[in-house]
């Protein structure tokens, strides 16, 4: 969160039984975001890690009226650097964890 | 719960809920 002012994180135990996600994304800094945010407001999601992308998440969270065009970049960074962090933390874990 | 908010976008489903005091930064 440090450099995008948005944090990530898992909504739910990560079983690695599946691709499916549940996340959970909020403004920590507001000061680091451009556009009009809601503030103290938790936006929970499903991310598929086969199917979905952070940049058609980040999308479409601009279109619901979570955040301005102008922070998808950084919404979309911050969601691919948890993806990437669960990626690793999964090829880690033993197969049949 | 009445604070909690469901947005459906492009087959995408969004929770909206307020983010636990604990959890939000002295900014």
């Amino acid at each position: 969160a440090e450099d995008t002012g948005l944090r990530v994180e898992l909504a739910e135990e990560d079983d690695c039984s599946n691709s499916s996600l549940a996340l959970r994304l909020w403004v920590e800094d507001p000061k680091k975001l451009k556009g009009k945010h809601k503030d103290n407001e938790a936006i929970e999601f499903s991310f598929n890690l086969e199917t979905d992308t952070p940049e058609e998440v980040a999308y479409e969270m601009v279109k619901s009226g979570f955040f301005h065009e102008s922070d998808s970049k950084a919404v979309a960074k911050s969601i691919r650097d948890r993806v990437t962090l669960i990626k690793k933390t999964r090829e880690k874990k033993p197969a049949g964890w | 719960s009445s604070l909690t908010q469901v947005v459906h976008s492009a087959g995408r489903r969004f929770i909206v809920s307020p983010v636990p005091e604990s959890r939000l930064r002295e900014s």
